[in-house]
Parts: structure tokens; C-alpha cells; sequence
């Protein structure tokens, strides 16, 4: 494992961990995409299905389950607990999930490595990550107001993006044979994505003023 | 290794 590898996983971590403890402490998801967080849950689930048949060390399995416990989790809260769902802001959030799940889906079934159920399941989860943060920047740019928080919690899935694209980068050269175009292109993809948000996020911080995108 | 076979990330 390289530095960058490291770093990404850690700034992931982060951003679930940013997320779930701002939920639980101020008992609210406002500002937080559901559509968002639903997304995360299936892209985890449908990742790591094999999760108890292959192994492949101590610590992929634990970072697994937290991640896999961590998005279910915020699910829970922003549908089912008694306070924090009083919060979450149905109207704003519309976002449809079909519209990203069923292309992710076709894609996987025609762009994948191997025809098995396994693999196709594994690529629609890298398919669906690379766009499950729309619904979020979409809540982000209708709501205009976002708390540190959330900023934040934006700002570190970026980073941990942008590391992982240079682990990329260091493992093709240091390591033979380490070509993974669909991960790759999907990640770029994603990568790109946050492109917009990081502009605004930077200048906010340059200028010491509250983040805020235009409409 | 080709797709999630031998794959090791997150």
C-alpha cells in the first residue's frame, strides 16, 4: 500500500465518519442529500459482496464493514430516527435515483470485464459511484446554504477522489501489469465532478467568507 | 488481475 492509497482511504474515512457524527450529535440532516447517502449504501453492498469469501487482508475487511455500516447507518437516521428525520429536507432533495441506477445498470451488463454475476454487480458499483454524489451537489446548488459541515464532508470524498487517482498513477508505474480502465475512467469521471464544488470551496476559504454556491 | 478478481481497493 502507497502513501496516496493511504491517504485516500483515510480521507473517505473521514468523510463518513464527518458525516455520521455531525447527524448523530446535532440530531439533524439538513442540507444532506438521502438520495445521496442511498446510493453510497447500494454501491458498498453491491462492491463487497464477497466480502466473507475472498479476503485479501485485515484491513480491507475492517475498512469494509465500516463503510458498509457507516452508509447504512446514515440511511437509518435520515429515514427512520425520530428527530434527525424531522430535519431532512424531502422537497429539496428530488433528485430521481433510477435516473443514475438503470444506465449504471446497462452499462455494467454491456462494459464489464467478465460476464458473472459477481463482476457485473462490482462494476455497476464502480459505475454508480463515479455519479452518486449528483444528488448532493444538486441539494448543495438549489439550497445555497451549506454549514461547515457538509462542506466538509464534500470536500474530503474530493480529496479522497483526487488520492486515489494519484495512487493510480504510482501503481501503474511501480507495479507490472496494473492497468484498470473501467475503474480508472469511472474514477476520472468522478474526480471530475467535484471540480466545480472545489473551485467554490477554495475560494470561500481564500476569502475567509461562507461557502456558498451561485444558483 | 482483471476486474474486482485480485482487485484490493476500497
Amino acid at each position: 500500500m502507497n502513501i496516496f492509497r493511504l491517504a485516500g482511504d483515510m480521507t473517505h474515512l473521514a468523510s463518513v465518519l464527518v458525516l455520521l457524527l455531525k447527524i448523530h450529535t446535532i440530531k439533524s440532516c439538513s442540507g444532506v442529500s438521502l438520495k445521496t447517502q442511498e446510493l453510497y449504501a447500494l454501491v458498498f453492498a453491491t462492491r463487497y459482496l464477497d466480502i466473507f469469501v475472498t479476503y485479501v487482508s485485515f484491513y480491507n475487511t475492517v475498512m469494509k464493514l465500516i463503510f458498509l455500516g457507516s452508509s447504512f447507518s446514515i440511511v437509518w437516521y435520515i429515514r427512520r430516527h425520530r428527530v434527525v428525520r424531522r430535519s431532512y429536507d424531502k422537497d429539496q432533495d428530488t433528485f430521481r435515483h433510477l435516473f443514475l441506477l438503470l444506465p449504471c445498470l446497462v452499462l455494467a451488463l454491456v462494459i464489464n470485464e467478465k460476464f458473472t454475476f459477481k463482476e457485473v454487480m462490482w462494476t455497476f458499483s464502480i459505475y454508480l459511484e463515479a455519479v452518486a454524489i449528483l444528488p448532493q451537489l444538486v441539494l448543495l446548488q438549489r439550497t445555497r446554504n451549506i454549514d461547515n459541515l457538509t462542506g466538509q464532508y464534500v470536500f474530503l470524498l474530493g480529496a479522497y477522489r483526487a488520492l486515489y487517482i494519484l495512487n493510480w498513477i504510482y501503481r501503474y508505474f511501480t507495479e507490472e501489469h496494473y492497468v484498470h480502465w473501467i475503474t480508472w475512467i469511472a474514477g476520472i469521471i468522478q474526480t471530475l465532478l467535484y471540480a466545480d464544488f472545489f473551485y467554490y470551496y477554495f475560494q470561500s476559504w481564500k476569502n475567509s467568507v461562507k461557502l456558498e454556491l451561485p444558483a | 488481475g482483471s476486474g474486482s478478481m485480485g482487485h484490493d481497493e476500497l
